[in-house]
């Protein structure tokens, strides 16, 4: 598997390293996919990357690589963002793998070796769901708003109704709402922002979790939320050119 | 305050 740019595998690491410390990835005909519950079992984070996102891609059986975040970052941070990365699975030796960058204007090559582990990956069915809220948005305006309201209070409350969107953190000393409602003046479709919804609906969520999600803004200029009542909400982040997606699954708070 | 659910408490293990 080669990708023209080491940069995205750098940014799904920084998206999930804080919730996922070992995870499975799977590889098949498809591309390369991930799912993993956090220790806490407050977040299912799904990685798919999309043969697409290859400059070549060929998995002749389909195999499972445990990977260790840590030393996997340690190795990622050897990159440069805009070298090629090659990672090689051999089904013969599934004890670790190859990762091979290329600096193509240095005429630079650096190789490494990653070994795998055995991980008991366990692996949750999500049903598909008819969503009661969707809200898309620029994904760098939803980091701004949970990072600013984080500081608030540790609830973060998001409600759907008439009046648009209102984000809501109560701390001790004091609390603050933000509205956002659909753009209308917008041209650009990543600057809009665009809310449906079948009834108003209100639900909490975690704050310090949100923050987490809203690392994976790298990845993708815009954000979409899918809420329903007394569900997780989905946060998915779409890479453009069909090259994947990164979806967190966020438990709600609940009285 | 309100209390933290889980995920294993909407959806199931495959």
């Amino acid at each position: 598997a080669r990708l023209p740019r080491s940069a995205v595998l750098k940014k799904i690491l920084d998206s999930v390293k804080d919730l996922v410390k070992e995870t499975n990835w799977d590889c098949n005909e498809e591309g390369m996919s991930m799912q993993a519950l956090d220790t806490g079992r407050i977040v299912l984070v799904e990685v798919m990357l999309r043969e697409a996102a290859f400059e070549s891609y060929a998995c002749e059986v389909p195999m499972t690589l445990g990977i260790d975040m840590e030393p996997f970052g340690k190795v990622l941070r050897c990159a440069g963002g805009d070298e090629k990365v090659t990672i090689k699975a051999s089904r013969n030796d599934q004890d670790h793998i190859e990762l091979v960058f290329e600096n193509e204007e240095k005429e630079r090559m650096s190789a490494f070796e990653l070994k795998l582990m055995d991980i008991d990956g366990e692996h949750m069915a999500v049903p598909d769901a008819e969503w009661g809220a969707e809200i898309s948005m620029p994904s760098s305006e939803f980091k701004k708003i949970v990072m600013d309201l984080a500081e608030i209070g540790s609830d973060l409350t998001i409600a759907v109704s008439k009046l648009g969107v209102t984000f809501t953190a109560q701390g001790n000393n004091c609390k603050g709402s933000m509205v956002l409602q659909p753009s209308t003046a917008v041209d650009k479709k990543s600057e809009q922002v665009a809310i449906s919804f079948t009834e108003p609906l209100e639900m909490t969520f975690a704050a310090p979790y949100m923050k987490m999600i809203t690392k994976a803004a790298a990845l993708s200029s815009t954000v979409t939320l899918s809420l329903d009542e007394a569900c997780p909400i989905c946060v998915r982040y779409e890479m453009e050119d069909n090259a994947g997606h990164i979806k967190y699954y966020l438990a709600p708070k609940e009285d | 305050m309100a209390s933290q659910k889980r995920i294993t408490a909407f959806f199931k293990r495959k």
